[in-house]
């Protein structure tokens, strides 16, 4: 299974349409292996991409270094996931019994 | 009547054998009908409703889980199969939609996808269709119908996760659900289930052009997300899928506008963002049960302005 250990989710903040055009250069980038779940479309939509823990110090250096506000809002994807997965097994277990 | 857990999330077997059960339990309401099968040959199955004893009457099509990962999606509309058979007799609303309407109900749109979430991906979104020439797989199943095919907001680059596919319908998934709409011939509803955002949205999202019934669809979307909120709160924003989110080629909703079902609409449900597709698993039931307000409100205008 795809594990996701220390990958985080950020939230940007888009406030005008040259940083949707520089969120655009940054969905472009290919090596950094981001997951856009939102993305950058039209202000007043804030955009959520899940960062891979490889690419967290590129990535956070690319936002500040352009005066993009940005927040953390999964700080371990890995953790929620197996939460998540405990919750299902726990649930199989109580059906089966 | 058994102990499928509806605030739980489960495998797709778990939900084909749940919608099993309900066709059993309430065999003068419901049945299980196969529409196609997946590109990994998965069986597609929708929740027929019907009182109307074999007539052919309009229909509702309830649509979930086009996106895989979206898991709230279909564990929403898991709850709201056991909903109709339990409020039908009870509920005048839901009775009286039943005595003139069918429902149908397409709990998993993108079989193949919701197995790889759980058996290799919890984040995969597309179909696992192969590319001949491409090391990537899959389309996204909501770029592939055949409405302003492969136009703004769709790629043609299969790795992109909005890759509208080599043609409208490659997809067998959105094809199967094509067909069998088309043969029917008097759907007056259409609704696709999505996550997160919060959002009801209708046509069009191929462009930022009006669509000539948005006046009635602004009303019916805002009345629909008022009652959606009157349960716990939960604000939706409303308006045509272009201008309140982006513009994108190629969804399910426009092909069914475009295709003479008026009442098109979108929802984007639960959260605003800090689990994303995540969503933990008590969140299912509050959210099913505000959405059923939402979609009762739809199918209600639907059934009194039959066209």
């Amino acid at each position: 299974r795809g594990k996701f250990f220390g990958d985080q989710v950020f939230r940007i903040n888009v406030r005008n349409g040259d940083e949707i055009s520089k969120l655009n250069e940054l969905m472009k980038s290919d090596n950094l292996k981001l997951n856009f779940w939102k993305s950058p479309c039209s202000l007043g939509h804030p955009v959520d991409v899940l960062v891979p823990a490889v690419s967290l110090q590129p990535v956070e250096f690319f936002l500040k270094s352009q005066g993009l506000d940005y927040s953390v809002t999964i700080e371990d994807l890995q953790a929620l996931l197996d939460k998540e997965d405990e919750e299902m097994q726990y649930n199989k277990e109580q059906e089966r019994s | 009547s058994n102990n499928f857990n509806y605030g739980a999330y489960h495998s797709l077997e778990a939900i084909y054998q749940e919608m099993d059960s309900i066709a059993g339990d309430f065999p003068d309401l419901a049945s299980r009908v196969k529409i196609g099968h997946s590109f990994e040959n998965r069986p597609m199955y929708v929740l027929k409703f019907s009182t109307g004893k074999g007539s052919q009457r309009p229909a509702i099509w309830l649509n979930a889980g086009i996106h895989s990962r979206e898991w709230i999606s279909q564990a929403t509309a898991m709850w709201t199969a056991r909903k109709i058979v339990s409020d039908y007799g009870k509920d005048p609303a839901i009775t009286s939609i039943l005595e003139k309407m069918d429902i149908f109900l397409l709990p998993v749109a993108n079989p193949d996808g919701y197995v790889h979430t759980h058996t290799e991906n919890r984040l995969w979104r597309k179909t696992r269709s192969l590319h001949p020439g491409s090391p990537c797989i899959g389309v996204d199943p909501n770029r592939n119908w055949n409405a302003s095919f492969a136009g703004k907001g769709a790629s043609g680059n299969p790795c992109s996760e909005v890759y509208h596919g080599p043609h409208a319908n490659s997809e067998v998934e959105v094809k199967s659900v094509v067909d069998f709409i088309q043969q029917h011939g008097d759907f007056k509803c259409f609704i696709d289930l999505h996550s997160y955002s919060q959002l009801l949205m209708y046509p069009y999202a191929y462009t930022a052009k009006e669509a000539p019934d948005a006046d009635e669809l602004d009303e019916v979307a805002r009345r629909a997300a008022e009652a959606l909120a009157s349960l716990s709160g939960t604000q939706y924003r409303v308006g045509s899928s272009a201008t309140t989110v982006y513009q994108a080629s190629g969804s399910s909703v426009d092909w069914a506008y475009d295709n003479g079902i008026k009442y098109a609409f979108t929802f984007e449900l639960r959260d605003t963002g800090h689990y994303g597709f995540l969503l933990p698993a008590d969140q299912i039931i509050p959210t099913a049960e505000e959405t059923w307000l939402g979609l009762k409100t739809i199918m209600e205008h639907v059934r009194d302005h039959l066209y």
